[in-house]
């Protein structure tokens, strides 16, 4: 089962339209396997993207580098699937019993 | 299915044992329709929820086309069970089945929730094979025949928006496009995603307004009311481009060229905390409000006939 510790999903605000077309430019990096849960659209619309570990320090540098500001929407997905992963075999645990 | 747990996330072969036993409750109501098999051979299935007439006009639901969004689907089995219960109870709910039929898909890609399920629960696309690349499976968002290719999906195969070698390219798909049109007489689709708490109508692949733009927006407007009503969660509304972003080859752009007037796309709960892995506490809540506004739009296309 893939695992996704260390992932976490960044929320970016992009300004203008020039941010919007710098953040486009990341998603055409293949090699950081960027997921855009939310893509980028429009000035003003947030743009919400999952970032495997390993990209974590190039990508923050790089939407720094351009003064666009992001927030940690999720620290580690990882442990969001754990926390579901939990609540439905307890759930299957008390249905079987 | 009074004892089923609509609170909590299900696997593929527990939502379709819901789906029978449902219709063992239910043999003069709910029937169950397999339109098709999926890349991998699974079935695929409709619960159809009807009251008598032949070919009556009806309603589309689907649910979980973007396999990931676990949401969505836990949702379609509560309309299901919500459906069962009300009919013959809420006046003007039965009012709608009186006069015509529903067609819930609660799981449209079964391979991809299969696949969240074994191997990686962010899962969004199907498990088609793309000749000639290492990367597995088409957004089936980006894979119908209206706009198909142009600006608003990818060509890239590992893309998350890769819209496929060709148009209907993907079984799942193009066992829809069969049923609408050999069913002849849908009158409203909604199709159903999340997250980011939008009501979506067309278009998506161009910004040229839709010609019913106007009722179209009005009846987001009171269905996005209507769900508010009850938790005060706010969803927006608009046309897919103006809304959110250029999309082609989207789900209710080609139901709207096909003369399905009132064809919808939701973006349910959230806004931004935990995106598609909503918390299953959530679930019920989420299903409720929504619930409301599909009431709305259905309530209006019954008394709207075209």
């Amino acid at each position: 089962k893939e695992d996704f510790v260390g992932h976490q999903v960044l929320r970016i605000s992009v300004a203008d339209e020039a941010q919007v077309q710098k953040v486009t430019e990341l998603e055409d990096l293949e090699h950081l396997q960027l997921d855009f849960w939310r893509g980028p659209a429009q000035p003003g619309s947030p743009v919400d993207v999952r970032v495997p570990f390993p990209s974590l320090q190039a990508v923050k540098v790089f939407l720094e580098a351009h003064g666009i500001k992001y927030t940690i929407m999720i620290e580690d997905v990882q442990s969001l699937l754990d926390e579901e992963e939990e609540q439905m075999f307890a759930f299957q645990a008390r249905a079987a019993s | 299915t009074d004892t089923f747990n609509y609170a909590t996330y299900h696997t593929l072969d527990e939502i379709y044992g819901f789906m029978d036993m449902l219709v063992a409750e239910h043999p003069n109501l709910v029937s169950k329709l397999q339109i098709g098999k999926t890349y991998e051979g699974r079935p695929i299935y409709v619960l159809k929820f009807s009251t008598g007439g032949n070919n009556r006009p009806a309603i589309w639901i689907d649910t979980g086309i973007h396999s990931r969004e676990w949401v969505t689907q836990a949702s379609g089995i509560w309309f299901a069970k919500k459906i069962t219960q009300d009919y013959g109870q809420n006046p003007a709910f039965t009012a709608i089945l009186d006069k015509m039929d529903i067609f819930l898909e609660i799981v449209t890609n079964p391979d991809g929730f299969a696949f969240t399920h074994s191997k990686n629960r962010l899962w969004r696309k199907t498990r088609s094979i793309t000749a000639g690349s290492s990367c597995v499976g088409v957004d089936p968002n980006r894979n119908w025949d209206a706009g198909f290719g142009k600006a608003g999906a990818s060509s890239n195969p590992c893309s998350e928006t890769y819209h496929g070698k060709f148009a209907n390219s993907e079984t799942e798909v193009k066992s829809i496009v069969d049923f609408v049109k050999s069913h002849g007489n849908i009158k409203a689709f909604i199709s159903i995603h999340s997250y980011s708490q939008l009501l979506l109508y067309p278009y998506g692949y161009t910004t040229d307004p839709a010609q019913d733009q106007a009722e179209l927006d009005e009846l987001a407007k009171s269905a996005v009311t209507a769900l508010a009503s009850l938790y005060g969660t706010k969803f927006k509304y608009g046309s897919i481009i103006k809304a959110i972003y250029r999309a082609s080859g989207g789900t209710i752009d080609w139901t709207y060229n096909q003369g399905i007037k009132y064809s919808y796309t939701f973006e349910l709960r959230d806004t931004g905390r935990y995106g598609f892995l909503l918390p299953a506490s959530q679930i019920v809540p989420t299903a409720q409000e929504t619930w409301l506004a599909l009431l709305t739009i259905m309530d209006h296309t019954l008394k709207h006939p075209y």
